[in-house]
């Protein structure tokens, strides 16, 4: 093994405040952040060109498949989703309420977010597949106290059988603003004209950031 | 895993050299998704003339390198040889879980040598 000191230096110059425990058993890598390493690395590239057109010059910190800037791509599970099963009187009818919670605390101060996508993959019930119509998501901040939480956007949905995707970005924080250290969200989803409800069965955020402390302007080309 | 050095600057004409840095050896395999490792290399070898010529599409044909090279040929002692340093690089990509099981993808610039110069 490497002397600890420069393994250490080694870590801190890749900007990772420690070394991270392992791999979790349980978690496998996600297909999109497979494919998104695979399209980035040059190193992969130049072992399977089929990936990337020939010559074809990377931008640094930039997402080119999501199409904005970033070097820091994080695939993050919800902390459990807690299921709400309200009553007749709530907005969404009989239909449940989730809470989501997303630690950001690994994002740092120095990383500018430029995407925050939130997936969500639902399971109709099995008796009455399908609301006709669709559905209604909506997305908003956790009530504080005896307030009710506001809305921060409402979305169509046409089907529960593909994930179901929406950008937080600018709804759940400012553009410009560094990532909250925890996000927490109470999803609805209301079948538009009666149909049963669904289940959440898992949701998680795509977030892309730059840390521009990593970045170098592209050099220039020669004279 | 590295082609061998040959001692300080000798060993041929300024070029890249093949160094292999795998995560394993660092001791990073287990949190390290992809990729296993990484062509790294590092750059060695004489700036004297003509290595220090520039190759076809390489820098203007008389720049400090050159000019130093000559004086060292002319008068040893009054300077040293140009360095046998990286003149392009090229960035590598790291998927791996980080502490809180999130899984990251990071993008890091300048650390693979394609290319040495003496400068």
């Amino acid at each position: 093994p490497a002397a600890p000191g420069a393994a250490a230096a080694l870590l801190q110059a890749l900007g990772l405040r420690d070394t991270p425990q392992g791999a979790p058993k349980s978690r496998p890598v996600p297909p999109v952040m497979w494919r998104l390493f695979r399209r980035r690395d040059p190193q992969e590239a130049r072992t399977s060109p089929r990936r990337t057109s020939p010559g074809a010059i990377q931008r640094p910190c930039h997402v080119e498949e999501l199409g904005v800037a970033g070097n820091i791509v994080r695939h993050i599970l919800d902390r459990g989703a807690r299921a709400r099963t309200l009553g007749p009187t709530s907005p969404t009818g009989q239909c449940t309420e989730w809470t989501v919670v997303f630690d950001l605390s690994a994002v740092e101060p120095d990383e500018l977010p430029s995407h925050a996508r939130l997936e969500m993959r639902f399971a109709e019930a099995e008796a009455t597949a399908g609301a006709a119509g669709g559905w209604e998501l909506s997305v908003g901040r956790e009530a504080e106290g005896e307030g009710a939480g506001s809305v921060l956007l409402r979305q169509a949905v046409a089907t529960l059988g593909t994930p179901v995707r929406v950008e937080l970005l600018g709804a759940a924080w400012a553009r410009n603003a560094s990532a909250p250290r925890s996000l927490r969200l109470v999803l609805a989803l209301r079948p538009r004209a009666f149909g049963a409800c669904a289940s959440l069965i898992e949701a998680s955020l795509l977030l892309v950031t730059l840390d521009s402390r990593l970045c170098h302007p592209l050099t220039r080309p020669r004279r | 895993d590295a082609e061998p050095a040959v001692g300080r600057g000798l060993g041929g004409a300024c070029r890249a050299r093949r160094l292999y840095v795998s995560f394993r050896e660092v001791g990073w395999h287990r949190w390290v998704i992809a990729p296993r490792g990484f062509l790294a290399n590092y750059c060695q070898g004489q700036c004297s003339l003509p290595a220090t010529l520039p190759g076809p599409g390489g820098p203007p044909a008389l720049n400090h390198a050159v000019l130093r090279a000559l004086m060292h040929s002319a008068v040893p002692s009054a300077t040293g040889l140009p360095c046998c340093v990286p003149a392009r690089l090229s960035p590598i990509s790291v998927l791996f879980f980080d502490n809180s099981d999130n899984v990251v993808l990071r993008h890091y610039e300048d650390m693979v040598v394609d290319e040495c110069g003496c400068r």
